[in-house]
């Protein structure tokens, strides 16, 4: 563990945790894409099911019961007690556009050809894209409530954090892992122009609108 | 390559 995982994990949750908060305090999904949301469930899905085959740590445990239980939760807000205010008309990505080259890219590029290592990748890969359609509706919709940008500040700065992680252990551990790390580069990429757009408004208190 | 890998980030 390192400084830069660790920050990046604690941002994730805060992340996870500040959206979970929006929904519930302001009893309203209105911004958000639950489209986005169920891929981040499928992702901790596909990704934690060794949750009961391998202990790595209780660290490591109890984050990823975390993470399960808030993505569920937050879907469940969304498309169950919240329903009403879910905005389905600018939710309009069609996933199946990332789903289908994902699964591809699974099946054809990965460590080792066994079921837990390909839903493992296809997880890392699936993460990779999943904010695309809460960015799309952002585009759509032309803006975003602010503390919906907050919670991409954090979701970003996660993946960001995570290559400083692996930085970091390439260079005191020696450990390297390709597809993670072209994965999270995608991901942090996808950000940029959210970055640049919450660090010239947001933080300066305007409100965040697209062009129109 | 180990069959099964084990990833310990989250």
């Amino acid at each position: 563990m390192n400084i830069f995982r660790l920050t990046g994990d604690l941002s994730h949750l805060a992340a996870i945790i500040i959206l979970l908060l929006k929904i519930w305090k302001t009893r309203s999904c209105a911004g958000i894409s639950g489209k986005s949301q169920i891929l981040f469930a499928l992702v901790f899905t596909t990704r934690y099911l060794d949750l009961f085959s391998s202990f790595i740590s209780l660290y490591n445990t109890v984050m990823k019961v975390i993470y399960i239980m808030c993505a569920y939760a937050t879907v469940y807000l969304i498309y169950g007690k919240f329903k009403a205010t879910y905005d389905g008309n600018h939710d309009t990505f069609r996933v199946e556009f990332l789903l289908i080259p994902v699964v591809l890219l699974a099946v054809l590029i990965n460590h080792a050809f066994a079921p837990m290592e390909i839903l493992w990748t296809f997880s890392i890969y699936l993460e990779s894209v999943a904010i695309l359609p809460q960015l799309f509706m952002i585009s759509k919709t032309g803006e975003a409530e602010t503390i919906t940008t907050h919670y991409l500040f954090f979701l970003g700065l996660y993946r960001t954090l995570y290559l400083f992680n692996w930085i970091w252990r390439f260079y005191f551990e020696g450990f390297f892992d390709l597809i993670a790390v072209v994965a999270g580069l995608v991901q942090t990429i996808l950000y940029c122009d959210f970055f640049y757009l919450y660090i010239t408004k947001v933080l300066k208190g305007k409100k965040l609108s697209l062009p129109a | 390559h180990a069959l099964t890998m084990s990833h310990d980030e989250l």
